[in-house]
């Protein structure tokens, strides 16, 4: 990933169609709030995904790619997802 | 705080002993020596020791050792490829597999007054976080703990907070030598909900 490319997302509003949401998408899969999407599109399973990265992740949860999330996203970070057993497994 | 599914914990007796080990085949590429990084990982498993009854001993044999530790570069066998300067810093898997891999990408430090990049990643913090999930510990929403999943570059974080300390608590027990004097009463009280 990578995460400067976050920063052009800044302000996308559901409904819209950005170069870029699918490496979000890919991001958020990974880490696990989300089904494998490979489109552009800024749904409602995204919507829904950046929810629960923002309530995961203790910012204020708007649903949208405002500041503190797309600084969060830009963030480095450790590589376990933050919901291991859902849609990753940890393969031990 | 937070676990992997199912919970999983060392089943082994209480109080218990953990072995870990750098990988001879993985050794990190950078400015840094093998002792600072060996003291740096002292430290980090220290912090953990001293919460819950579980001890921490680095051992000579890298096979036989419960943790081991190494620095791999993109793909590297566990579907979990690095990805580079920041980004993905490193990762652990749940117990009892006890596999801990850093990137060899960053630029590791242990003194940011003598490495002066930009992109530098404070070597402890990350050993300490990623030692959280080789004992059972997931991702927390407390921005203050160990355990929470981003760190940016140059910045510390190897204080356990009262998040880290009641999460690996419930899984291992109290050190019967920990005290909460070293912790704050707003750290006490502010994670009293989770």
């Amino acid at each position: 990933h990578n995460l400067h490319e976050f920063e052009k997302l800044r302000g996308a509003i559901k409904g819209s169609s950005v170069n870029g949401i699918s490496q979000l998408k890919r991001y958020l899969h990974r880490f696990g709030y989300l089904e494998a999407q490979a489109d552009d599109v800024f749904d409602s399973n995204l919507e829904n995904a950046i929810t629960k990265f923002q309530e995961k992740l203790g910012l204020p949860v708007t649903g949208k790619l405002d500041s503190p999330t797309v600084l969060e996203l830009m963030s480095p970070r450790c590589g376990v997802p933050d919901f291991p057993g859902k849609l990753h497994r940890i393969k031990n | 705080y937070a676990y992997f599914e199912g919970r999983p914990r060392w089943g082994r007796n209480i109080p218990m002993r953990l072995t870990y080990a750098f990988s001879p085949a993985n050794p990190i590429n950078s400015s840094l020596s093998k002792e600072e990084i060996r003291a740096a990982f002292r430290r980090s498993f220290g912090r953990w020791a001293s919460v819950i009854p579980v001890a921490f001993e680095e051992a000579g044999d890298y096979g036989g050792a419960d943790i081991k530790i190494g620095f791999y570069s993109g793909e590297h066998g566990d579907g979990e490829a690095f990805d580079g300067v920041l980004g993905v810093l490193a990762h652990a898997f749940s117990p009892e597999s006890g596999r801990f891999h850093l990137d060899a990408a960053e630029t590791w430090a242990v003194d940011f007054e003598r490495e002066k990049s930009a992109a530098a990643v404070d070597l402890e913090s990350v050993a300490t976080h990623e030692i959280g999930h080789l004992l059972g510990l997931g991702h927390t929403a407390v921005k203050e703990a160990v355990m929470y999943p981003s760190l940016r570059p140059r910045e510390t974080k190897v204080e356990l907070k009262m998040d880290d300390v009641k999460g690996v608590q419930a899984l291992y027990g109290s050190n019967p030598n920990f005290s909460l004097g070293a912790f704050s009463e707003s750290d006490i009280y502010s994670n009293g909900g989770n």
